[in-house]
């Protein structure tokens, strides 16, 4: 599980029976407690169906329960959507209209001794662009290939004499997960479980797409990871916000500090995981038009939406891989584009 | 002694903005921390102000003890931190 905290936003995923939802309350008290945030600009809630939906507890035994829970929270601000097929790998998204008041079902304090004294001066503000272009790419990958679930298993001498950020480390440089962007201007945190499973946070360069643009280099971001490698319920996650040029059949994309493509990232990731079957999802913000030097921004939040809908075609994966669906959304904001594949046979 | 039986993959993934973006916080009182959830490193400052104007990380894992997580460790980028969590 990860949580990323940025001055403007929160991104908490959790896995196995984490009671996520429960966190909102906090999470907004927090918010206006220690920054006065009266109000969410957006509020996004998704995931993938789950294997074992019997174990889940609170909102999560249900999406329906999770809906309702929101709805709640945000009133007639969220609307929630199935994407993909119900009976297979489906996914499912919440998300609120922008600058929504929220309510909290009790009275909203924090216990006094979470509130600290605020500091007495305030740091000279950096000036960054107002117009970026938010991208999310997040790849869910179930029933891998038993090759790639070895490396995610540990021997009880292993446990006992590595640490669990040595054990992680070791798994990141035997798969080429540290490579995935380039060394200079990531840094990698990873865990191995014991007996299994494993957990990465990167944060590339200074974390956020539209930080870097004053220096005239392309944004940052992060990139997440979570694997767990049990036969029968397999399961990797992937998701990446760090600006990456897009290409499509007609033009070649400007190179951006050895970073890939966001396909080439796409298909590095599915070889290394090896999955039977994967879902993708890109959302992209379509309020700002492009404006700064990462390859991505440069380009109409529109257009970048149209190449993302091009680039996840049939032979994203190449041969071993069958597309099965892809859909479009507009919501108001941001696109979503979301293709399923499923290994050949 | 029950087991814990099988492991759920699959994330809940809660993605809270605030602002639209760094460079568009809203106003907020002057008592408040006006950086946000968490402090902008300022260029010209250096190091300066890096920790100063945070949610401190005790604040944040009272709200994990509530999901049910525990951070096993923390990364901290200029703009960004990123805590990895147990479960």
């Amino acid at each position: 599980s990860s949580l990323f905290v940025a001055p403007h936003l929160l991104i908490l995923k959790t896995c196995g029976t984490t009671l996520n939802l429960l966190g909102l309350y906090r999470i907004i008290e927090i918010a206006r407690a220690y920054c006065g945030y009266t109000n969410v600009w957006r509020c996004f809630y998704s995931r993938k169906s789950f294997f074992f939906p019997e174990r889940q507890h609170g909102p999560h035994r249900d999406w329906r329960d999770e809906v309702d829970f929101l709805d709640k929270v945000f009133g007639t601000a969220g609307a929630a959507y199935t994407v993909g097929p119900m009976n297979r790998d489906h996914w499912l998204l919440y998300l609120t209209s922008p600058n929504t008041q929220p309510r909290l079902p009790y009275d909203s304090k924090l216990p006094s001794s979470l509130i600290a004294a605020p500091p007495s001066s305030s740091p000279p503000a950096a000036i960054l662009p107002t117009k970026y272009q938010d991208t999310t790419l997040e790849i869910l990958m179930s029933y891998m290939d038993p090759k790639a679930r070895a490396p995610f298993f540990h021997t009880e001498e292993q446990t006992s004499s590595t640490p669990g950020h040595e054990l992680g480390q070791i798994i990141s440089s035997k798969l080429g997960i540290d490579e995935l962007f380039p060394k200079d201007e990531t840094t990698l945190d990873s865990f191995g479980f014991d007996p299994c499973g494993y957990s990465a946070n990167a944060v590339i360069g200074t974390g956020m797409p539209e930080a870097s643009h004053v220096e005239g280099k392309p944004g940052g971001g992060y990139f997440t990871i979570h694997v767990t490698p049990e036969e029968g319920w397999s399961y990797a996650s992937f998701e990446c916000n760090v600006p990456l040029p897009i290409t499509s059949s007609s033009t070649k994309p400007p190179a951006v500090e050895g970073r890939p493509t966001l396909q080439k990232l796409i298909r590095n990731v599915v070889g290394i995981f090896q999955p039977c079957r994967l879902s993708i999802t890109l959302f992209v913000s379509t309020t700002a038009s492009g404006s700064g030097d990462s390859a991505s921004s440069v380009l109409g939040a529109s257009e970048t939406e149209a190449r993302a809908w091009q680039s996840f075609g049939t032979d994203l994966l190449g041969g071993d891989f069958v597309r099965k669906d892809r859909i479009g959304y507009e919501f108001d904001g941001y696109d979503l584009v979301f293709a399923c594949f499923e290994k050949k046979g | 002694v029950t087991s814990p039986g099988p492991f759920e993959g699959p994330e809940k993934l809660l993605e809270v903005w605030f602002a639209p973006s760094l460079n568009q916080l809203p106003d907020v009182p002057e008592s408040s921390l006006s950086g946000g959830l968490r402090a902008r490193a300022a260029r010209e400052e250096g190091e300066k102000w890096k920790g100063l104007r945070r949610v401190p990380r005790e604040v944040w894992e009272e709200m994990l003890d509530i999901v049910k997580c525990k951070v096993l460790s923390v990364v901290e980028g200029e703009e960004l931190d990123a805590y990895l969590l147990s479960e």
